[in-house]
C-alpha cells in the first residue's frame, strides 16, 4: 500500500543508506 | 566505491522486503520533498542521483534472485521500467536538463551517478534500460502486472521509449 511504502522509505537506516550512496557517488 | 556502496544496497535490500517492494511500487517518492523518503534539504538533482543508483540496484538484485523467488519474478518488469525511465530522465528535455536542475548541471550530474566520471556507464545502462523494458512491453501478454494494463497506457510507454516528453518533442538521444 503507499502508506507502507512510505513509512519502508523514511526509516532512519534507510536515510543512512541512501546518504553513503550519494557520498559514493561524489 | 560506489560499486560498493551499492552492493551493501542491494545486502540491505535482501533483509528488507518492504523497502524492496516501495522502491519497486513507489519509486517516485524519493523525488517528492514532502515524503521524508530522502532528507528534505537534498537538490532535485541529488535526488535523481540517488533514484538513478537505487532503480538500477533493485532491478540488478531482482534479476539475480528472480529464477528462485517467483515473486521478485513478477515484480522485475515493473523494476525495468523505473530502471529505464530513471536513467533517461535528464535527457528528455528539450531545454538540455531537467528545468528544476541548476544551469549547466546535466554533465556534471550524469558523469556522478556511478561513481566520479562515470558518464559513459549512466549510457550504457540506460540502453540496456531501454531494451530490458522493450522487451517487456513487446510481451505484455506474458506478465501479469502488464497484462492489464490499458491500450492507451502501453501507446505512452511506447512512446517514452522513443521520445522525449511534451508535444511535438524529438526522438530520445541516449
Amino acid at each position: 500500500s503507499p502508506d507502507a511504502d512510505r513509512a519502508a522509505l523514511t526509516a532512519p537506516d534507510w536515510h543512512a543508506m541512501v546518504a553513503c550512496v550519494a557520498e559514493e557517488q561524489e | 566505491e560506489f560499486d560498493q556502496a551499492a552492493t551493501r544496497l542491494a545486502d540491505y535490500l535482501h533483509t528488507r522486503p518492504g523497502l524492496l517492494r516501495a522502491l519497486v511500487h513507489s519509486p517516485h517518492l524519493l523525488l517528492d520533498p514532502q515524503s521524508d523518503a530522502l532528507p528534505g534539504h537534498w537538490p532535485p538533482a541529488r535526488r535523481w542521483r540517488v533514484l538513478a543508483a537505487c532503480a538500477d540496484t533493485v532491478w540488478a538484485y531482482l534479476e539475480r534472485t528472480a529464477p528462485t523467488h517467483s515473486h521478485h519474478r513478477r515484480l522485475l518488469p515493473l523494476a525495468a521500467r523505473s530502471r529505464f525511465l530513471a536513467l533517461s530522465y535528464p535527457f528528455r528535455f528539450r531545454a538540455g536538463s531537467p528545468p528544476d536542475w541548476g544551469k549547466d548541471e546535466l554533465t556534471r550530474q550524469t558523469e556522478l551517478v556511478f561513481g566520479r566520471n562515470s558518464g559513459a556507464e549512466l549510457v550504457r545502462r540506460a540502453n540496456e534500460a531501454r531494451q530490458a523494458w522493450a522487451a517487456y512491453l513487446d510481451t505484455y501478454q506474458s506478465h501479469p502486472v502488464l497484462a492489464e494494463a490499458a491500450s492507451h497506457d502501453l501507446e505512452e510507454e511506447v512512446a517514452a521509449l522513443a521520445f522525449r516528453a511534451g508535444p511535438r518533442s524529438g526522438p530520445l538521444v541516449l
